[in-house]
């Protein structure tokens, strides 16, 4: 089944 | 000093209301051109992101940053002490220890003061880029909500699917699986049901409902949600308020391995 991502991967930190 | 008044508290008790079990404690963030909060789950897979511009407010005065610290569940029992009707003030000094919430109800003569403890919070903050989306939903919030919650009866995930002028919802469960298709839809004898459907690309995602149930609990704030996905991006769903003021929610999606 799929994996739940995180935002990290998506958005980086500021 | 930050002196922001609204003129129905209605408004600030709904977005604490949608976010509350989401996220627990948060800065606000407070400038010249408005409040601002941007926070995660502790699971880092959501995130919510408000802006009240200060055009939501009259008058609204705020001659620095000021990062307000608030416990949103403390928050939440001081803003149930407010009528929606009332009208509400935050006031704070420019390096508070308190925010203080004045509601004023319109009809009577009543003044309820009331101040939180702020905290120190060291948040995380997010570059979200901006984003081209590849499909575009826009929907009456209340049926997304219905959507949301009929399905997570049956699963835990959903597949959004957006094509040529229809979404469809599809979820896969260990009692049966169960698919709801919305096409463009426009009436002017009742523009609150308009479904619309800009695409650029085909767009299938997968996403957790639970955290969509979730979100979904800011329907109160707006008539209808926006719904924005790319393939292999977060999902953005938007609650537009007056002044283009919002409530956004991001949600990583799920990725097959």
């Amino acid at each position: 089944p799929p994996k739940q991502a995180t935002l990290g991967k998506f958005f980086g930190l500021q | 000093m930050l002196e922001a008044r609204l003129e129905q508290a209605s408004i600030l008790k709904k977005v604490v209301d949608a976010i509350k079990d989401l996220v627990q404690d948060c800065n606000f963030d407070c400038n010249d051109s408005g409040i601002a909060l941007q926070a995660m789950d502790n699971s880092h897979v959501a995130l919510v992101s408000m802006m009240l511009k200060s055009d939501t407010f009259s008058p609204f005065r705020c001659d620095r940053n000021i990062a307000l610290g608030i416990n949103l569940n403390s928050f939440q029992k001081v803003l149930r002490c407010a009528q929606n009707e009332d009208i509400l003030t935050l006031k704070a000094d420019d390096s508070p220890d308190v925010v203080s919430l004045v509601f004023e109800s319109s009809e009577q003569d009543r003044i309820s003061e009331y101040d939180i403890k702020l905290m120190d919070i060291d948040q995380e903050h997010l570059g979200i880029p901006d984003t081209e989306y590849a499909a575009t939903i826009t929907m009456p919030s209340g049926e997304f909500q219905r959507i949301c919650r009929d399905l997570s009866a049956l699963s835990e995930s959903v597949a959004i699917e957006a094509e040529k002028n229809a979404v469809k919802f599809v979820c896969n469960g260990d009692i049966g699986n169960g698919a709801i298709s919305l096409r463009n839809h426009s009436s002017v004898e009742k523009p609150e049901q308009n479904v619309n459907i800009e695409l650029s690309e085909p767009v299938a995602l997968t996403f957790s409902l639970k955290y969509l149930v979730n979100f979904c609990k800011a329907s109160g704030l707006s008539g209808s949600v926006k719904l924005c996905l790319s393939n292999e991006v977060p999902l953005l769903v938007e609650y537009e308020l007056a002044s283009n003021s919002y409530l956004r929610f991001y949600l990583a999606p799920k990725i097959g391995d």
